[in-house]
């Protein structure tokens, strides 16, 4: 464990707390794209396959049982919470999310690590997980301007993956043998797809004003 | 094939 990959689980975790504060505060998932946190269930209940047959650590195992439950309370939430699920934006939460399955599956039947069906799911969830913010940039760009809350939830779920990028860089250099290209390159095409929301969150900072994503 | 390394990432 190195001070990146901390800050960047620490990154993830708060991004996972603020969603949950929104929902749970406003009673509402208004600009919360419903595919994007479908994706992200599917993500870790594909990567954490090793959570009862290969013990890391406690941490490892305590957050992967975090990161698992949040996210599929969060669609249950979305899906099934009386109250909650009356704000959801159905009619602009359109991307077709399973095509994005669908190719990842496809990629990670091609590129992984060794042809395992534990292995090939990893990759499939790297590969997933790179893309699955789309739907909700998606959303974020159809529904105009963005509540502070949901604006905060897109940063920290952008910024946690540019610390592992440190992380890699890191371990590259720290550990012999160390290489990750699957991880590498997910994790930095996931980034890029970040730049301008993180662009436009800059200028609104900076402005003090709305965040407002161009249409 | 390569052994694949220990996922001890999240």
């Amino acid at each position: 464990m190195n001070v990146f990959r901390f800050a960047g689980d620490m990154t993830h975790l708060i991004s996972i707390l603020v969603l949950l504060l929104k929902i749970y505060t406003t009673k509402s998932c208004s600009g919360i794209s419903l595919k994007t946190q479908e994706l992200y269930a599917v993500v870790f209940v594909t990567r954490y396959l090793d959570l009862v047959t290969d013990f890391i650590s406690v941490y490892n195992t305590v957050m992967k049982v975090v990161f698992i439950s949040s996210s599929l309370a969060i669609v249950w939430c979305i899906r099934r919470h009386k109250v909650v699920r009356r704000s959801y934006d159905k009619e602009l939460d359109t991307f077709r999310h399973w095509l994005l399955v669908g190719a990842c599956a496809v990629l990670a039947l091609v590129v992984h690590e060794k042809f395992s069906f534990q292995e090939v799911c990893w990759a499939f969830s790297i590969y997933l997980e790179a893309v699955a913010i789309l739907p909700q940039l998606v959303l974020l760009q159809r529904s105009g301007n963005v509540d502070n809350l949901t604006g905060q939830y897109v940063f920290f779920l952008g910024a946690y993956r540019a610390f592992y990028i440190l992380n890699w860089i890191y371990r590259y250099y720290s550990e012999q043998h160390f290489t990750r290209w699957i991880s590498c390159v997910s994790g930095i095409v996931q980034t890029a797809l970040y730049a301008d929301f993180f662009y436009y969150y800059f200028i609104s900072w900076k402005n003090n004003s709305k965040l407002q994503l161009p249409a | 094939s390569s052994a694949a390394y220990i996922k001890d990432e999240l």
